[in-house]
């Protein structure tokens, strides 16, 4: 150590001074990093898709990836939805859209179908009273589904309209192992039966009129044309275009009334959301006719009880669902003020989600006993599954 | 119907419900086009008087965003199946909320519907001792097989992205 000079020692000194403290910084960010976030294993760090199968998930995760934006990512995903689960959705049909933009502002779209301009007079008299499917040309509207997705990709688009169809266009012509819910779906002998009866057997029956089933592979070649051309013309193909046009052609040949202009002059219903204070949280729903009233109803008289994860001990559970379920009975008997206040001049539901409203309700509610069927103020219908 | 829910990097959000009614709609397929037609006209059944030209129906579904007043948490919720969209929505909420459920468990605890007429119908693989005692209490408990209930939600709590599609309809999420 002799040999070196002091300033030597010094320099020597202080470079392991120097990686000492840079060590240690290194060793409390990367600790800092997982204290700060504490996330489990099973949470994402950046987005998130949930949707009904792991299929369209994924391919709406991929759209965000690829620096989509929310809506992006939620068509890519419907799009999807309409192969993976076609008894649940498709372009044939309507949906709402709640979207929060990145200021926190929430604003709905309602797609869902209308009443065409001409539809069968005495429509409501062959409303069935069991639970059956209800099939026929008289109870199709005017779609909405596509105009909706056009307008929310205007105003929240950040990828190329046709870049969200291509996965679909992609799975609908080269076809995928059927998925194993609609697989088991058409398994049901009455699911099979109403394929076999209608034209859906075209898609979902083999060339013998065997209803497909898990291990075979479902294509949609016409509905990839549909699609693409869809992707590279904009919406208007379906609503004013070809599209339409052989739409309406098999709708009436079906015996259906609906009609081009019907589709010309269909409009999405752009409307901020209803807010409802829920304690911490601030929920955002769409206006009616959507049910998110009932949900706010319910939710609004059942804060009143305040429970807590107590409430589901066992001294506690049976109290909390019977509040719980009296709440639920008393929301049935607000269902006829859920309408479409554009055509019903009707007392509307915004009292449905006022808390002042809850407050006199909850009251009513006993905690030992329940009530006969006036008491709630029902009228008995049967419900929609859906 | 179909609900899924979207959160992105930069905090926006869409929750958004998408019908094709029951099963396949109205049954009808357009060969020319390859599209499904749905029929939503049955939603005014035993609900409406009278139908006009450009109504739309009275729906369950509820495709909601919940933000904390902190702006820190967000839950973004939506489900399917019909008149139980609303119970099993509720009960989500209530459940993960209030209940101190994970979201997870929340969505997955069976539930229980009051119908149309007030009768209460409790999901497969409910607590049979609380049903009983609902039962000594006065409630009408019918049995129900139909069951189509589905939640799908996004939620983001102290930073942390938790995602969960409704087992009940084998679904799965995804995120990074």
């Amino acid at each position: 150590m002799s040999k070196y000079k002091p300033w030597q020692i010094c320099c020597c000194l202080c470079i392991g001074l120097f990686g000492a403290i840079i060590f240690i910084c290194l060793c409390m960010l990367v600790f800092g990093v997982f204290i700060h976030r504490g996330c489990s294993e099973d949470t994402y760090q950046h987005a998130a898709v949930s949707a009904d199968s792991k299929l369209c998930s994924d391919i709406g995760r991929d759209i965000l990836q690829q620096g989509g934006s929310a809506v992006d990512g939620a068509i890519a995903a419907l799009l999807c939805t309409s192969l993976v689960n076609p008894q649940s959705m498709g372009l044939g049909g309507g949906s709402i859209f709640t979207v929060r933009d990145k200021t926190g502002t929430v604003k709905t779209f309602s797609s869902r179908e209308t009443v065409p301009q001409s539809f069968k007079a005495d429509l409501l008299k062959g409303c069935p009273t069991s639970v059956i499917f209800i099939t026929g040309s008289q109870w199709i509207g005017v779609p909405g589904e596509l105009r909706g997705y056009e307008v929310v990709h205007r105003m929240y688009g950040k990828l190329p309209w046709a870049r969200l169809f291509e996965p679909t266009i992609r799975l609908a012509r080269e076809g995928f192992p059927m998925p194993p819910f609609l697989g088991s779906l058409l398994n049901i002998t009455l699911i099979g039966n109403l394929v076999k009866a209608t034209s859906l057997c075209e898609v979902f029956c083999h060339k013998n009129k065997t209803v497909l089933g898990i291990g075979d592979t479902l294509k949609f070649p016409k509905l990839a044309e549909t699609m693409e051309t869809i992707a590279e013309q904009g919406v208007d193909a379906f609503y004013t275009g070809q599209i339409g046009l052989d739409l309406i052609q098999d709708v009436k040949a079906a015996g259906g009334t609906l009609t081009m202009e019907d589709l010309k002059s269909f409009r999405v219903r752009v409307e901020d959301a209803w807010t409802v204070p829920l304690g911490d949280y601030q929920m955002h729903i769409p206006p009616p006719p959507a049910g998110g009233v009932m949900l706010a109803f319910i939710l609004n008289l059942v804060k009143g009880f305040h429970f807590t994860p107590r409430s589901m001990e066992e001294d506690q559970k049976v109290l909390t669902y019977h509040c719980y379920i009296e709440a639920a009975k008393f929301a049935n008997g607000q269902r006829k003020s859920v309408h479409d206040p554009v055509f019903n001049t009707k007392k509307d539901a915004s009292h449905m989600v006022d808390s002042d409203f809850a407050d006199r309700i909850r009251v009513l509610i006993s905690k030992n006993r329940t009530y006969n069927d006036s008491y709630y103020n029902i009228t008995p219908s049967p419900d929609r599954f859906g | 119907t179909t609900h899924v829910s979207v959160l992105a990097e930069d905090g926006s959000a869409v929750s958004v419900t998408s019908t094709i009614n029951q099963i396949f709609g109205a049954g009808i397929y357009s060969s020319r086009t390859g599209i499904i037609l749905n029929n939503e006209l049955a939603d005014f059944c035993f609900r409406a008087e009278r139908l006009s030209a450009g109504e739309q129906p009275p729906s369950s579904m509820a495709p909601a965003i919940l933000s904390s007043s902190s702006g820190k948490n967000t839950l973004v919720i939506g489900g399917s199946g019909g008149s139980m969209i609303t119970t099993a929505m509720a009960l989500s909420i209530m459940n993960h909320l209030w209940l101190g459920m994970s979201l997870k468990d929340a969505i997955a605890a069976p539930i229980v519907f009051v119908d149309g007429k007030n009768n209460v119908k409790f999901e497969h693989g409910f607590d049979k001792s609380v049903i009983e005692a609902l039962k000594v209490i006065g409630h009408r408990v019918t049995d129900y097989e139909y069951f189509f209930n589905v939640v799908n939600a996004v939620a983001k709590e102290d930073g942390c992205i938790t995602a969960v599609s409704d087992a009940r309809k084998q679904g799965k999420s995804a995120g990074y």
